[in-house]
Formats: C-alpha cells, structure tokens, sequence
C-alpha cells in the first residue's frame, strides 16, 4: 500500500 | 529521519521536562490546565497503539513510551500530590466540543476504515485543539509563570518544525503523502500563533509573559 499507512512520524 | 523532525521531537521532549521541571521547582500546578494534560495522555495513548504491532525502530518505540510514560506522571502528579495546588477554578474549557470535533473528523477522514487508522486519525485530531484548554486558562488568568511560558512554546515550537518536516519530506520523498497530519498540525500550530506573539514580546521586554485581557 501506500506511505499513508506507514506512521513513522511521532 | 531529517534534522528538523528530530528537532521538533525533541523539543516535545523538553517541553514535558519543562513542564516537570515547573512542577518540581513551584511545588504546584498552578497554572497547568488539567484538561489539557488529560487530553495528551489520551492522544498519546490512542495515537501509539500501534506500538504493539508495528515496529518501525528502537527510538521511534522508546519515544513512544516516552510520551506515555511522561504524560502519565504529570497527570499522576496534578491528581495526587499537587492536587491541592491544581486552578480548577480557571480550567473551565468544556473539553467535550474538542473530543466530539476529533470524533467526527476521525470518522470522515481516516485513509481506511480499520480500528487503528480510525483512532490514529483520532489523535490527531484531538492533539491539534488539546492546548486550547491550557491557552484558554493562561487568557483568563492574563499571566504565567516563566516555566510555564516556556513549556507552551516548546510545544509550539515542535509542532512548528513538524510542519518544516513536512515541506522537506514532501520534496525529497515522492511517495510521502499524509492529508491529514498536514491539515490537523497546521491547525494546530495556527493556535499558538498569538501566544507566540506575546511571548516573544515577553522576552523582549524581559518581563513575565503577559496576556491582554
């Protein structure tokens, strides 16, 4: 998928 | 990981030493809105579920306990042992208008409908107007104390760098594209433009920080 779902920020 | 999110991480972090540090040091809360920190815990605890099932490195998971390790004890700290010092008086923001606009915008705007996207979308929500209870106590009490000031603009200022943190991400990483972190933290940045005014107008005149009424 795509980097919407990637929460790697705090 | 670019200098200004590490920035903009640690200045979260001291702005919570700041906040501890003005606890120990006045032996009190006054000043402190209870509200406010009630709402962080409960961003923090909605936003870092994910900790259980996503692994993304060791200091992103050690920040993460971090920050509900730190927001607990202040909470901890104005329940307990500073409790006869907490203004209940002056924390009168009515907290329900803020968890209800996050619960709305949680449910209309999560990129997908899973419980962990939908209470991620929550907390950011909710982080971007949970100071408003503390700016709402600093407008009608007119003056705070200098750890105080300083805490409201360590975390200002980290939600500023968030926002740099955005523009260079979005330039050097094609695929980096959150909507919704954009709108929510420039929200929430947009809030603290007064009290960024006032308090460097503060500095400058080398008194405390003090708000027209």
């Amino acid at each position: 998928d795509t980097l919407h779902e990637v929460h790697d920020e705090l | 990981m670019n200098l200004f999110r590490l920035c903009g991480d640690l200045s979260h972090v001291i702005s919570i030493v700041l906040l501890l540090l003005k606890i120990r040091a006045t032996r009190s809360c006054v000043g402190i809105s209870l509200k406010t920190q009630a709402l962080y815990l409960l961003v923090f605890v909605t936003r870092y579920l994910d900790l259980f099932v996503t692994f993304i490195s060791l200091y992103n998971s050690l920040m993460k306990v971090l920050f509900i390790a730190t927001s607990s004890y202040v909470l901890y700290l104005m329940l307990t042992k500073y409790r006869q010092t907490y203004d209940k008086d002056h924390d009168t923001f009515r907290i329900q208008f803020l968890v209800g606009f996050a619960i709305v915008l949680a449910l209309l705007t999560p990129h997908r409908y899973t419980m962990l996207e939908v209470l991620w979308t929550f907390s950011l929500w909710l982080e971007s107007v949970a100071i408003l209870p503390q700016l709402f106590m600093l407008q009608t009490t007119g003056e705070c104390e200098n750890l105080t000031s300083h805490y409201i603009f360590a975390l200002g200022l980290y939600r500023a760098l968030y926002a740099v943190n955005w523009v260079y991400r979005y330039l050097f990483e094609p695929d980096y594209w959150q909507p919704v972190t954009w709108v929510a933290g420039i929200l929430q940045t947009a809030l603290y433009g007064d009290f960024f005014y006032y308090y460097v107008m503060s500095k400058r005149r080398g008194k405390k920080l003090k708000l027209p009424t």
